[in-house]
């Protein structure tokens, strides 16, 4: 892997987005992962639909919480993503109104990938920001900075909330992640999450996947 | 300077040997590199001992650091939160040049299991729950007297910043017990901490533990085992 990398910088993240009182993170983090994906597939940073996911991806819970691993079956199964301005978010659950004419990205797979933070971050830095699924202990009350919990206390096997990994480096030779959230811009670092890299911090290696564009 | 042996070419050194000070010091200036003046943190006691290699001097350093008290009123509300790190530090001297090679530091260990085991108290049931009630050394201890009022005018700006807006007065009463309550939970996890991560007011900083992993997290995740997705390749050589 380089030093460091940030896609955020290469335009392949859009906006910082609020998921609101809903439980819906791992429809944001797996659009993350796509947007990233057809931009770097196709050269087309498209802002997608998370209302979508909560509508129609039915094994899911909108919600009330969802796998990424199934909302990418959902993507293929459905016929693709509409965008933000076609169907866009509610914050909670209606009728499934996806239609096939107007989606705008597809995807052909999905892939688990490896546990090796090192090897995360050489997968980022080739192939695009990744999904991931964290601890979300202490980020009630995060502002800023690289966080670095006790273990104990920010278990890998209690994981709770799906971001993506956007790009990694180091700050005062400490070596983050930075990591998009769905909390809105007036959270974090103007929405951003720094996390320590390469001690498994949260469980931050534990769920990271991607869908795969053609 | 009395010394044991411990290894080959290894020598045990008093705290106060003059010989740790220039490799402690130059990992102190690493460990504020980034940091503005006021915010840095200061050398407590180093020990160590020194190895010669034939690349050089090999310190191995024990430290403790103190970190400076919280400044910032939208972080830290009670004048508690100085932190002691306990730091090891592993520098290279070559050639009269210091390389670190290691670094590894986490709060000291005294403070860490009071911390974590009152970071885990319960909320309360009772929605008539003062500020003042929930902290009864408030009213004794001359230092968190203050605490009350000045919990009050951040919870006044938290209200105006992220305009909220509560049904009845002892709703907005219970809110601002929980507010008092968070406060101080994130001077806890920021105690904890072994990053630079600053914890405090958020906009979610009104809701209890409960409310916001009801609300905003995903419980899916581990409660529900994730379907078999296929391996990504390795990557090839680039």
């Amino acid at each position: 892997a380089p030093p460091e990398w940030d896609w955020r910088k290469k335009g392949a993240v859009t906006e910082v987005k609020d998921q609101g009182m809903c439980g819906s993170c791992w429809a944001f983090s797996v659009t993350g992962n796509v947007e990233g994906q057809w931009f770097l597939n196709r050269g087309t940073l498209l802002s997608l639909s998370e209302q979508e996911l909560l509508d129609c991806d039915k094994v899911d819970k909108a919600c009330l919480g969802g796998l990424p691993s199934n909302a990418y079956t959902a993507i293929e199964k459905l016929g693709g993503l509409e965008t933000e301005d076609d169907y866009s978010y509610q914050g909670h659950v209606q009728a499934c109104s996806f239609s096939a004419q107007m989606a705008k990205v597809y995807i052909n797979d999905s892939v688990e990938l490896s546990q090796n933070e090192q090897k995360l971050a050489a997968w980022l830095a080739q192939k695009g920001p990744i999904s991931v699924a964290i601890n979300a202990f202490g980020m009630q009350f995060y502002r800023h900075g690289i966080a670095h919990p006790l273990r104990p206390l920010c278990s890998p096997w209690l994981i709770d909330h799906a971001v993506l990994l956007v790009g990694y480096g180091n700050r005062s030779n400490i070596p983050f992640w930075a990591i998009k959230n769905s909390w809105g811009s007036d959270w974090g670092e103007e929405g951003y999450y720094y996390l320590h890299r390469g001690s498994g911090a949260c469980g931050v290696n534990t769920m990271a996947s991607s869908a795969v564009v053609n | 300077v009395p010394f044991k042996p411990r290894a080959a070419g290894a020598r045990a050194w008093e705290p106060s040997s003059p010989e740790l000070l220039a490799p402690a010091r130059f990992a102190l200036d690493e460990y504020n590199r980034g940091r503005a003046a006021g915010s840095r943190a200061v050398l407590g006691t180093v020990r160590g001992r020194v190895r010669r290699t034939a690349q050089g001097s090999l310190y191995s350093l024990e430290a403790t650091l103190e970190e400076p008290p919280c400044k910032d009123p939208l972080v830290c509300l009670l004048p508690v939160s100085k932190k002691t790190m306990l730091c090891t530090f592993e520098i290279l001297n070559e050639l009269g040049k210091h390389i670190l090679l290691r670094r590894d530091c986490g709060p000291v260990d005294t403070k860490v299991t009071a911390l974590v085991s009152s970071l885990f108290q319960p909320y309360p049931d009772n929605r008539n729950e003062s500020v003042s009630s929930f902290l009864p050394q408030l009213n004794s201890d001359p230092l968190h007297q203050d605490f009350s009022m000045k919990i009050t005018s951040v919870f006044k700006d938290f209200v105006a910043t992220y305009n909220r807006t509560y049904e009845s007065e002892e709703e907005a009463q219970w809110r601002l017990s929980v507010f008092a309550r968070n406060m101080v939970r994130a001077q806890k996890i920021q105690a904890l901490d072994r990053g630079t991560a600053q914890y405090g007011v958020t906009k979610f900083s009104d809701l209890t533990e409960e409310e916001f992993r009801t609300i905003y997290l995903n419980p899916l995740l581990r409660e529900e085992p994730s379907k078999k997705m296929r391996l990504a390749k390795s990557l090839t050589d680039p």
